[in-house]
Formats: structure tokens, C-alpha cells, sequence
């Protein structure tokens, strides 16, 4: 029988190791051993695959390296639109969200779509609402803003251009994305 | 934009995505992340979570194109996602990468830039984590 297994990623870009200094590759080293290392131990706990995607991503929501969630990238306007998605591959149910602004975890959102909706992807002001009826934590806008984000939208901006956000640096140099 | 595949004990496949989506992007911009088939997708045979360029992932449905390579083309994991994101996606401009898991609990983590924060592990083994293309 094949073994539980898991997998994450927090993004792909222009990730350069000559732009990266050591303590920034440090920092997005050991974020992803511990949230990894964590889905490994649900796996082998018995926990479902449906709950530990959930569970890392909304980790990895919390890590303010990453673009989702806590420390995700800004609109022109200097406000944050998150989207989330979790499907089931037993059962192909699915549950999304888009454009929310101050569901704190879109993924737990998402979630509650997939278990507690008829429908499959909700947007807005509309995902706002389901997710505050289901009790889910909610959030300032700006709860999901880091100093590093908010100059890469000055950047961006200056330069009148649109970024991925690992092409736009977080920590490390201007390219990296997701 | 962040994402977890997995295969449980009993063999359960899932996948999960989330996304602030592209910095200094007009408002109300969605990208492939919340769309099941294009940023994020599961079956009984595969599970995907995307990273990229969004509008392209949306446009070849790209997790669900490694699904459907697999089960209509015969492809093997590894097969399907190398010519997912090393062709089709660049043939369109875009760039990103995926990561992967089939029923066997085979894992793929393909991407066409420069490097992809990404890290995979079974269930009583050292995790592996990577950065770069040469990690």
C-alpha cells in the first residue's frame, strides 16, 4: 500500500539564490519544514487528505512570507482580495472563494463552502457573509498588510506595472511570484 | 499564492489553494486559484495545486489537464505535468509551476521558473524542503 503523503508550495518566480540572503532563505526554509513536517504527522495520525490540504494552507496563510493571507500582496486601490480553493478527490466536491477582504483564512472559507453550501465558488460581499454566518474569524483589511508588501505595491506602482508576487520580493529581490 | 496536496491512509486524494492574487492588480482580478480545474483540482487519480501565471492557467485549465492527460491520454504523473507546465504553459506566456500527487502517492513539483518554494514528505519520513531549480 502506498504511503501517506504531502506536498506544499508557497509560490514560484524569478527565486534566485545569488538574491536571497541567507536569513531570508533561512526564514522561508524553516516555514515550510514545520508546516510540512506538521501535515506529515495528521497523515500519520490517520487525519483525511481533505483536512490536512486545509490545515497546511491555512498555515501557510499565516506565515506573512507568503502571498495568501497574512502578508498577501496589494490591489492598486492598497487593499488585499483573497481567493481560496479546496476539492476533494474522492467525492469531487469543491468549495471557493474570491475577493474576500476580511475573511482572516480564506481556506477555512473555502472549506465551509465545500461542506456547508449548495454551491461551489462564492465572491464578495456574498463570501463575506457565508463566512461570517459560519462562524469563521474575521479580520481588518489590513490585518493582511506587511511593510514588505506595501512597498512592492509603491514599487509596482512607480513602475505602473502589475507583479507576481515572488516576482515582486517579499523579503528578497524584485522577482518572485505565485 | 500557497497550495498542499495530499494522499491520506486510506488512499483519499485533496487539494487546497489560496491567493492575494498579483500585486498592483485592478480590483476584483481573479485569478486560476479559487477556480476548481484551473488553479486547484482533485479526483480519485490526482490532486493539483497551481502557481502562476493566472490568466494562463485559467485558459488550459491546467490541473485539470494533468487529470485529464492521465486518465485519457495514459500519461504517468510525472508525464502529464512535465508537459503541463514545461509546454503548454510556456507556449502560452506563462510561467509558474504545480505540485502533484497521484493514487500511488507519487509526488510532482514541475515549474518552468527560476525557482518554487516547495516542500514534500511521507508520513514517518525527514521532510524535504527546496528553493532553487539545483536544490
Amino acid at each position: 500500500m502506498a504511503k501517506a503523503t504531502i506536498a506544499i508550495h508557497g509560490g514560484a518566480g524569478a527565486i534566485a539564490r545569488a538574491s536571497m540572503n541567507a536569513g531570508d532563505e533561512q526564514r522561508y526554509r524553516q516555514a515550510l519544514s514545520l508546516i510540512v513536517a506538521d501535515a506529515q504527522s495528521r497523515l500519520a495520525a490517520g487525519q483525511s487528505a481533505l483536512d490536512v490540504v486545509t490545515e497546511a494552507v491555512r498555515q501557510l496563510e499565516e506565515c506573512p512570507l507568503f502571498n495568501a493571507g497574512r502578508g498577501a500582496v496589494l490591489t492598486h486601490q492598497g487593499q488585499h482580495e483573497l481567493d481560496a480553493c479546496v476539492m476533494d478527490g474522492s467525492t469531487r466536491a469543491a468549495g471557493a472563494v474570491a475577493g474576500v477582504t476580511r475573511v482572516r483564512n480564506p481556506v477555512l472559507a473555502a472549506r465551509a463552502v465545500l461542506e456547508n453550501s449548495p454551491h461551489v465558488l462564492l465572491i464578495g460581499e456574498g463570501a463575506e457573509s457565508f463566512a461570517e454566518a459560519q462562524g469563521l474569524e474575521r479580520v481588518e483589511n489590513h490585518f493582511f498588510t506587511t511593510p514588505q508588501r506595501r512597498a512592492q505595491l509603491e514599487r509596482a506602482i512607480a513602475d505602473n506595472q502589475m507583479r507576481l508576487d515572488h516576482d515582486a520580493g517579499s523579503l528578497s529581490p524584485d522577482r518572485k511570484f505565485g | 499564492t500557497v497550495g498542499a496536496v495530499a494522499r491520506d491512509s486510506a488512499g483519499g486524494l485533496a487539494a487546497a489553494t489560496s491567493t492575494g492574487g498579483i500585486t498592483n492588480k485592478q480590483a476584483g482580478r481573479v485569478g486560476d486559484s479559487p477556480l476548481p480545474g484551473a488553479g486547484c483540482y482533485a479526483s480519485a487519480g490526482v490532486a493539483v495545486s497551481c502557481t502562476g501565471s493566472g490568466e494562463v492557467f485559467m485558459r488550459l485549465l491546467a490541473a485539470y489537464d494533468v487529470a485529464a492527460l492521465m486518465e485519457y491520454g495514459g500519461l504517468s504523473l510525472a508525464q502529464a505535468t512535465q508537459k503541463v507546465i514545461m509546454e503548454k504553459i510556456p507556449e502560452l506566456g506563462g510561467s509558474g509551476g504545480l505540485i502533484a500527487v497521484d493514487a500511488a502517492g507519487n509526488l510532482a513539483l514541475p515549474f518552468n521558473s527560476e525557482g518554487m518554494y516547495r516542500a514534500y514528505g511521507v508520513a514517518g519520513e525527514q521532510p524535504v524542503v527546496a528553493i532553487y531549480r539545483e536544490d
